[in-house]
């Protein structure tokens, strides 16, 4: 089923590369967020990344959309380069943002955390929007499909030693019970709360 | 099926980014080739991206071992910068091979071409090798999920007029009829012939 084979293209073609340190000069993403803290002067309270799946499917370009400007986007871990399938030198990031609590900027309480939406759902969405049929009759389907992603990856990344840590699923339906949009922002400080 | 889904996503989360111009700063993959050959003074006769499905769905790292070292990975193209799904300036970008005909150094006889595998292929050739199945057993199924990838992904980029004359399948068998390893630098070198 799509939601399970995205799941594990996703892990072996992405996770199992920018995650785990292999004990070569390859850096995995505890060391990389270590780095990154010593070289900006600031402190990433969970050194994890931090992955969405929203049942919708729909992650906007730059997560600052999705938490009503909570979120700003800052300067992004170093890459990891490698060969891959004929591609030279191919390169692979995670994105840090800053949290401003309840949106107020201008004070010490900015909260940095490593997290990207889940590429291949978005992909999906896209693939869905471009077949001709009524994208309001895929609601349920998206659902499914989220559903079914969440329980594969989540299963493959509690099987690997190397990965478990360092990676934090959040499965969200992307309106509360209101129809109001939520913000992720909230979510990530509610996960980054129950972690330090 | 399998091999399909992965087409559709190849296409609309990758051929979909860094093939067509869109009328805006970004440059298309012809564009780049354009700006390629004038910085580096070199000539690049076929102007499309070349993407080899091999049915094994192995591609090396590097394509120079797939090509008995008649290749050799020059300079890149530049980058397709683009903000997906919350990754801040995620980086696309296309390799360039040097061809050496027969493998010969020295003459001025190199073909300069734009070429990778399919990656989602070795993505999924990897997902098999870690399922604790005999990946002897799937030696056929590898076969028809390269086939329905390649018929599907011939299908879409048929239907793009913005992409279709922008690439270049390349469907083919690991060994010949004798048991040898082909040389992709010879199937690039013959399809770069018939264009020329
Ligand atoms: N040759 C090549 N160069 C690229 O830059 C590239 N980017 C994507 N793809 C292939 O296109 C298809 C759609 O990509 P999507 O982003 O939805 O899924 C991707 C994405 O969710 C994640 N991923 C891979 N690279 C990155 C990355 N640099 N940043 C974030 N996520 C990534 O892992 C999935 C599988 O990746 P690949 O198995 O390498 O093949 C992909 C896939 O078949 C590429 N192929």
């Amino acid at each position: 089923d799509y939601g399970s084979s995205m799941a594990y293209s996703y892990f072996y073609g992405y996770l199992n590369i920018v995650l785990p340190s292999v004990g070569d000069e390859k850096k995995g993403l505890y060391e990389n967020i270590k780095v990154y803290e010593s070289q900006n002067g600031v402190e990433v309270p969970v050194k994890k990344l931090f992955i969405l799946i929203p049942t919708s499917l729909h992650i906007p370009p730059n997560l600052e959309e999705a938490s009503y400007y909570w979120m700003e986007s800052a300067k992004k871990l170093e890459s990891v380069v490698k060969h891959r399938a004929g591609v030279v030198h191919r390169t692979y990031h995670n994105s840090v943002y800053k949290i401003h609590p309840r949106g107020q900027r201008g004070n010490d309480s900015k909260v940095y955390v490593i997290t990207e939406g889940a590429t291949p759902l978005l992909t999906f969405y896209e693939v869905l929007e471009h077949s001709d049929k009524d994208s309001s009759s895929y609601k349920e389907y998206k659902k499914e499909i989220a559903g079914s992603f969440y329980r594969t990856l989540r299963h493959i990344i509690r099987s690997k030693p190397e990965c478990r840590d360092l990676c934090e699923l959040i499965y969200y339906e992307d309106y509360d019970s209101d129809g109001k949009k939520v913000n992720i922002a909230e979510i990530l400080l509610e996960k980054i709360e129950e972690q330090i």
